[in-house]
């Protein structure tokens, strides 16, 4: 992947996207689609949102012309120049053209607008022409079929590198800015996964790296919902649980375990449960714990089910913690309770809260 | 136009002021100070060699039917080098 000079990129992660005009090779509703795929490929790997406006300058104009049009960047006719996209910036900044002269379909006829239009947007984010055939920033066109587009690896590391590496930078003020301004941080998922290393949503901790390393999900797992409610991992199946709202994945490394996704009530929840705040297991006793608002469930991993008597109050058991849990991981026999600012570290054994932390003592900030 | 041939090919007046539009467009090649017409031949061959390199062609710095035929080939309008 490449970039322009000076790695242009924009210095925020809202956008906007107008359409000045259409093509009368497709139907506006087919245009919209095409473009509103396509600004989705790149919101999925980043933290980028686009919207749409219909009146007024929009951070990346579209527009469809033919031959000069009004750029001093002409197009062509027919083949040849297909379109063309200026790197993010003001006024021409992120604007995409799209030559009229061309033959827009949204299959294999002619030129594919959403995969074109997928291609110039990047440029319109920041990429330049990579030389990786197989890349969607190739600048040569090459259909690439009707079904499941998936954003080759080139393209995906090459934004992350604008806009997610960004965000680390921002991770790293997040954690001097949080010894300033306790409040600021917390952390609504985390997971026990791979023993010795914890996984928060979307920070990396492993015991030999010695600082927290950002991920996206979509990077790891394209196929999951881009923000999760709660995680666990299963040390004896050698598997990790994945909960959105009343959805569950079962994983294996990257790869998602068949049959899955399922339904959060096909492991006892009741009908109407809606989501899941947060999950751990516990590996002595075999247990599975899910907080939901202030009720907690106990799932028996061994049998396969909700064990009797459940749900409980989450004060009765856990006095101290509050009554609702953003997220929860096990480790020593310690339970490490994430509510807000604040870490709970509840020893199993002795049932009582042994320490308050705040939140982002996790990333020794 | 001073585009260096491949000895083998025919090129006509037409295909090589594709071409020279071709590197003008994508590789920046810009009129030689010298005078309008006139470009140097190496200027040429030189945003032939990084169009052949940016592509995974054998890198000549001459215009040769692979070269020619992916100059060709449907494609974005924004450069492939930085401008």
């Amino acid at each position: 992947y490449n970039f322009f000079p000076r790695k242009l990129k924009w210095s925020k992660t809202n956008l906007t996207y107008r359409i000045m005009n259409y093509t009368s090779d497709l139907r506006r509703a087919e245009v919209d689609r095409a473009f509103k795929k396509a600004f989705k490929v790149w919101s999925d790997v980043t933290p980028l949102n686009f919207t749409r406006i219909r009146s007024g300058i929009a951070d990346i104009m579209i527009s469809f012309g033919t031959k000069e049009h009004g750029d001093f960047y002409p197009f062509d006719g027919p083949s040849g120049l297909l379109a063309h996209a200026f790197p993010p910036g003001p006024d021409y900044g992120g604007d995409a053209h799209f030559d009229d002269d061309e033959a827009w379909s949204d299959d294999s006829r002619g030129y594919n607008l959403f995969l074109v239009a997928a291609h110039e947007f990047g440029h319109s984010l920041g990429l330049e022409h990579s030389r990786d055939p197989g890349a969607l920033m190739f600048p040569i066109y090459t259909y690439t079929g009707k079904t499941g587009f998936v954003l080759p690896d080139d393209d995906v590391q090459g934004i992350q590198e604008l806009y997610v590496k960004m965000l680390q930078l921002k991770t790293e003020r997040v954690c001097t800015h949080f010894s300033f301004h306790r409040s600021f941080f917390n952390v609504d998922k985390s997971a026990n996964i791979y023993l010795n290393e914890i996984v928060l949503f979307f920070w990396r901790l492993h015991p030999q790296m010695v600082e927290a390393e950002l991920v996206l999900l979509k990077s790891f797992w394209p196929e999951l919902p881009n923000k999760i409610d709660a995680a666990y991992e299963n040390p004896i199946k050698d598997l990790v649980f994945m909960f959105k709202g009343k959805k569950v994945w079962a994983l294996n490394g990257y790869d998602i375990v068949e049959d899955f996704p399922k339904k959060i009530y096909e492991m006892g929840f009741p009908k109407e449960m809606k989501r899941i705040d947060a999950a751990v297991h516990i590996k002595d006793t075999g247990k599975t714990l899910f907080f939901t608002g202030n009720k907690y469930w106990s799932y028996d991993e061994e049998a396969e089910v909700m064990e009797a008597g459940y749900p409980r109050l989450i004060e009765e058991e856990f006095a101290g913690i509050g009554d609702h849990v953003d997220a929860v991981y096990e480790r020593n026999g310690y339970l490490y309770f994430f509510n807000g600012p604040l870490q709970f570290e509840y020893s199993i054994w002795s049932k009582r809260i042994v320490r308050v932390l705040h939140t982002n003592s996790i990333f020794w900030c | 136009i001073p585009v260096p041939l491949e000895d083998s090919h025919e090129f006509t007046e037409k295909d090589l002021q594709f071409a020279e539009r071709y590197l003008r467009n994508h590789y920046d090649l810009r009129p030689n100070p010298a005078g309008i017409m006139r470009k140097s031949a190496n200027t040429v061959a030189s945003k032939l060699r990084e169009m052949q390199a940016f592509f995974g062609l054998e890198v000549t710095g001459k215009l040769d039917e692979e070269t020619y035929e992916l100059m060709q080939k449907p494609r974005c309008g924004v450069p492939d080098v930085g401008e």
